[in-house]
């Protein structure tokens, strides 16, 4: 270390120790400790809020899911009985036409 | 267990989020 | 104001002045704003990847959505389809009893 550095190293030691110093110090470091808090408790609400947000989204995801898979079932049986009346269909009207 | 992970992660949140809401921070 | 409660905010005050209460002071107040500071990057974060899996959650319910109405609409014109055809089917039946 240079001697200007070991200087400036020994003025700043020394400006730490006085007290207005120090009191500006707590002044800034309350300041900081303040908007810090605020920021903090804002992103813990925002949080909270998407959470919650996510959950209700989640609640109508399941409720589509089963709806859709109603719909489909019903959709299969509707299938599976128009391939049934086809088939009876041309066999009535092949006994008709005989 | 999907579900069931995934609601109590939810939860483990929603307590973080919380604490920190209901943490006193000191003042001088 | 009372005896002691002034004789208490004199000793508060000179605690104050003293250099040794106001470097612990420092100490206290720099130690909760990297604390603090932690605790808001933690919720920040957390609220990120909630906000991000909020978002994949909509993209799912959207898609699942389109499918839904897509097997509605087929749903709806097979069962105007059926009814069409049981129309045929009684219609056919008819003329080939006649």
């Amino acid at each position: 270390m240079s001697v200007e550095e070991q200087g400036y190293l020994d003025a700043m030691l020394l400006q730490e120790a006085r007290p207005e110093w120090m009191r500006a110090e707590i002044e800034r470091l309350s300041r900081e400790l303040l908007e810090t808090t605020n920021e903090k408790i804002q992103a813990a609400e925002y949080g909270l809020v998407v959470l919650e947000e996510k959950q209700q989204l989640k609640q109508q995801y399941d409720d589509l899911e089963i709806d859709y898979e109603a719909v489909r079932r019903e959709l299969d049986l509707l299938k599976e009985a128009f391939g049934q009346a086809y088939t009876n269909h041309r066999k009535v009207a092949a006994d008709g036409e005989s | 267990p999907n579900i069931k992970a995934g609601a109590a992660s939810e939860g483990v949140l929603a307590n973080f989020f919380n604490s920190l809401l209901s943490k006193k921070t000191g003042s001088p």
